[in-house]
């Protein structure tokens, strides 16, 4: 199954790639 | 008059008078009142570790990952793109410069510019093979995440299938513009919609502020 998904929504998907943390939510 | 006696009190931390935040409103997605409130959080995330008005690396990691320390390969490449002029630090017009890109309203070009920046780890203009496997071996370990090695290369393997128009094992510009307009979610972590209601994050910026808009 995780054949099907591509490398870059794996790493567009990490928590590290998530700015969102900036605005200390 | 009124700014001069800013910049006395705060020496250089208050560099941005009303002048230099509309200039940076002009040339970005952000009203006058929008920058302001971003430089309540630049204020906030810039004296985290050291006050000095300028975001270091180990403050933006203590920001993104809650702890100054641990080596992250995406905070080096996001601090890496942040940091336009290369000094080491980021400073006020670069925040709101790379920010704006991942405005709601920004142009999905920049948006597909900055996440192929983000992703070329060796800067050589092309996204490479090894550069993918990289990154993926990266988020395997943070996520505790098992996959066997044919796995991920049978991953790889059809991404770059998918990808690699020319067939070179390498993902250039073109590509990958091609590629991500196919996929629109692979921009996903490319949009804060935050960005977009900023002065309600950070509604300190009514005390600081110099225009009503």
């Amino acid at each position: 199954k995780p054949v099907s998904m591509n490398a870059f929504e794996l790493i567009s998907r990490s928590q590290s790639f998530n700015l969102e943390n900036l605005f200390g939510k | 008059g009124c700014c001069d006696f800013h910049k006395n009190k705060h020496h250089k931390k208050l560099r941005y008078g009303f002048r230099e935040l509309s200039q940076l409103a002009r040339e970005s997605q952000f009203t006058v009142n929008e920058v302001e409130a971003l430089y309540e959080l630049f204020k906030k995330l810039s004296s985290s570790i050291i006050d000095d008005g300028l975001i270091h690396k180990e403050e933006l990691q203590l920001a993104l990952f809650k702890s100054p320390h641990s080596e992250n390969l995406f905070l080096d490449r996001v601090f890496y793109l942040f940091d336009e002029k290369k000094n080491g630090v980021i400073e006020f017009d670069e925040f709101v410069h790379a920010l704006n890109v991942f405005h709601p309203y920004a142009p999905t070009e920049d948006k597909i510019d900055f996440a192929f920046r983000l992703y070329d780890l060796r800067q050589t203009g092309f996204i490479e093979r090894e550069e993918v496997k990289q990154m993926v071996i990266a988020i395997l370990l943070e996520s505790d995440m098992n996959l066997s090695d044919d796995l991920l290369e049978a991953i790889i393997d059809k991404t770059f299938a998918d990808a690699d128009a020319d067939n070179d094992g390498k993902i250039n510009k073109e590509e990958w513009k091609d590629f991500v307009l196919r996929h629109p979610n692979l921009l996903k972590n490319m949009t804060l919609p935050y960005l977009k209601d900023i002065t309600t994050v950070f509604p300190s910026f009514v005390f600081n502020t110099e225009v009503e808009e």
